[in-house]
């Protein structure tokens, strides 16, 4: 369905999101075949059971068969049955900078992915189309690499100490104010790992009596620091605003279960764009919500920041809002920097609160000073501070890219999901054995893809997810699309209704 | 259980098992009703009932493995239109063994016992029960 | 190939593959034959 929000008084751009359905009778035989797989999985696990078949996954000794099972049999049944039969698509090692194109080491197996075994040989030049890589800061050579190396020569390469102790440089004071400076608010706080930002910083800021509103495809640290906070998670539909309003106001009319209390504190987290489905969270919605319920908002910016919005200053860029509405600011420096890590942005009290109660400030060790310079100076590099507009032609060809790649995807009849301007394209796969041919069949082009499947992704809708970069260039971005094209006849992956005529 | 397309394949699903048992020359049709029957309570009591956990890692730090496929059904929630779709469909296939073998004592109790095995587990009141 | 990718045969093992094509010829076989006596 076509989710267009026309222009309301809350956007000052059209807002449009398209989730096909899944055709009914290819959801039949996605089922259909799931199922012969699971039926084979059992035969399989018959065999190895009975010693017919050598098991090659880890099992206890005979010894140890008395203890409590380590390896917890069942949970491996897809991971040993299904996963393996098709895991040469995924984790494969590449041996050069993940940019628009890269070198893959070619790696054979002769036992149905059981082990591999390298052959010497470089696939060389593979277009990269799944690597987060938004403003193609990913390089081994110029400003950045330059900068970053000379602190490397300057600072050293590690921290080894925290924060709170010896780790806090100059280096990270100074890339915390630009952070600040770049994201239009007080005060900012920068830590090493990405993951780490969410999983570490949201139970300091709620915990018992405090309730959190999360969207159902939020990612996994988010979860976990919800979970982690003690605090009582209720999730709402996928960027459904209904949703959302309902569980808020039941969250106020009746407070907290059994006692009836008022929450102390209501925390809204959502994330700026979603990974795997390429939608943009509805902003200006979230915000309106929770300012009429006086709620907290906390917005994940992971993948928006640096790609996202006019200036490349992520979703309330994007929106023209005010950095002032949203009470958390986190993201990440991953994907639109080249770099590692994240940061929470927001007013000065909140950061120097989190400063003292943070679990990342007390006991990790503080982001790499070389890390640090790659963000500063690619920050820098996207604010024109540098005196160049390299910055700004990137996010502008980030966007048209962006564009580009998925009218064409869309006239060529594949189904893809999320919003006309989200820089992750995801591809709809649906049958299981499509997710392994696709890949291999793109790596035989030359193209580097990233595939999802079940139980990453709902049993029926198994995905190749495209990132687009701004250091993609029109031919790398046609190859791909021929490519995609080729593969997709080859497959009959062009399932569209809304195929558009050429 | 409910994402699109479910239902409808677990309906092929018993019927290709009817078909394939009624291929097979020297089973009479009385036989291959009790059979479907049977075989498709079975295979439903394995694998909602039976087998617990789930064949993938889950992030829920293991609070799934101990619960069986429909109690982790729709979040433990009763009375789901998945639930209820799952209850009816074997009354409804028991109702068309015994109209097809006509009543007769012995198939009567076999797919009688045989429905019992995937309706009680299924009560609301045996939620998490052992 | 599509045969192979819609049924899923295309993550199967050769062997299983047999296993799994024979199943189906002998059934559909069998749904031949009785057709034929039935008719």
């Amino acid at each position: 369905q076509n989710h267009v929000t026309c222009n309301g008084a809350l956007y000052n751009r059209p807002f449009s999101e398209s989730f096909e359905e899944t055709p009914m009778l290819v959801a039949v035989l996605t089922y259909m075949g799931y199922g012969i797989l699971t039926l084979f999985g059992y035969l399989r696990d018959f065999l190895r059971e009975w010693k017919i078949e050598k098991c090659h996954v880890a099992q206890e000794r005979e010894e140890q068969r008395d203890f409590v099972p380590l390896y917890q049999d069942f949970e491996n049944f897809y991971t040993r049955n299904l996963y393996m039969r098709i895991r040469d698509s995924w984790n494969r090692p590449i041996c050069s900078v993940p940019g628009a194109k890269m070198d893959l080491v070619e790696r054979v197996s002769h036992d149905y992915n059981w082990t591999f075994e390298y052959t010497g040989k470089v696939i060389k030049d593979v277009i990269n189309m799944g690597s987060y890589n938004y403003l193609g800061f990913a390089e081994n050579m110029g400003y950045c690499a330059d900068a970053a190396a000379d602190v490397t020569m300057k600072y050293g390469i590690g921290v080894s100490s925290t924060r709170q102790e010896m780790g806090n440089l100059d280096k990270h004071e100074e890339l915390e104010m630009l952070v600040a400076k770049f994201l239009g608010v007080e005060a900012s706080m920068v830590f090493g790992m990405g993951f780490a930002t969410n999983s570490m910083n949201i139970p300091a800021l709620t915990g018992k009596g405090c309730l959190i509103l999360s969207d159902e495809l939020n990612h996994a640290s988010l979860v976990l620091g919800a979970r982690l906070s003690g605090s009582t998670i209720r999730v709402f539909k996928h960027n459904n605003m209904q949703s959302l309003e309902k569980l808020l106001r039941d969250a106020i009319v009746h407070g907290q279960p059994r006692t009836h209390r008022p929450w102390k504190k209501i925390l809204i987290v959502v994330e700026g764009i979603y990974s795997m489905e390429g939608s943009v969270v509805r902003l200006p919605e979230v915000i309106a919500l929770k300012k009429k319920y006086k709620a907290y908002l906390y917005l994940d910016e992971a993948h928006s920041i640096g790609a996202l919005g006019p200036r490349g200053r992520g979703v309330l860029d994007y929106f023209g809002l005010d950095p002032e509405d949203v009470d958390v600011l986190m993201g990440t420096f991953t994907k639109s920097f080249g770099a590692a890590g994240g940061y929470i942005g927001g007013k000065k009290e909140l950061i120097d609160y989190l400063r003292a109660q943070s679990h990342s400030a007390v006991y990790a060790t503080s982001m790499s000073s070389p890390v640090a310079e790659q963000i500063i100076t690619s920050m820098k590099c996207i604010m024109g501070e540098d005196g160049t507009t390299i910055g700004r032609e990137r996010i502008q060809q980030l966007a048209e890219n962006t564009t580009y790649f998925r009218r064409r995807l869309r006239e060529m009849g594949f189904i893809i999901y999320g919003n006309n301007d989200s820089p992750v394209v995801p591809v709809m796969l649906y049958m299981p054995a499509k997710i392994g041919a696709f890949g291999r069949e793109m790596l035989k082009r030359n193209i580097g893809v990233v595939v999802v499947g079940f139980p990453a992704t709902p049993i029926i809708e198994s995905r190749a997810r495209f990132c687009v970069s701004a250091a993609h260039t029109k031919e790398m971005l046609d190859v791909a699309l021929s490519a995609i094209s080729e593969v997709g006849d080859l497959l009959q992956m062009k399932y569209s209704k809304y195929r558009a005529l050429p | 259980m409910n994402s699109r397309g479910m239902w409808l394949t677990y309906t092929l699903g018993v019927a290709l098992l009817h078909v394939v048992l009624l291929s097979i020359p020297f089973f009479s049709v009385p036989v291959v009703w009790t059979l479907t029957n049977v075989i498709h309570n079975a295979g439903m009591y394995v694998f909602l009932h039976a087998v617990k956990g789930t064949p993938f890692e889950t992030p829920d730090q293991g609070k799934a493995r101990l619960l069986t496929h429909w109690e982790q059904l729709d979040y433990g929630v009763q009375f789901t239109s998945s639930r209820k779709f799952f209850t009816i469909s074997p009354i409804i296939l028991y109702f068309l063994a015994s109209f097809y073998t006509k009543y007769n004592m012995v198939h009567f109790v076999i797919n009688t016992c045989s429905l019992l095995t995937v309706l009680i587990p299924k009560l609301p009141q045996l939620h998490g029960v052992r | 190939y599509q045969y192979l990718l819609v049924t899923a045969l295309y993550m199967l093992e050769p062997w299983e593959r047999t296993v799994f094509n024979s199943l189906l010829i002998s059934v559909a076989g069998m749904a031949v034959y009785t057709g034929y006596v039935f008719m």
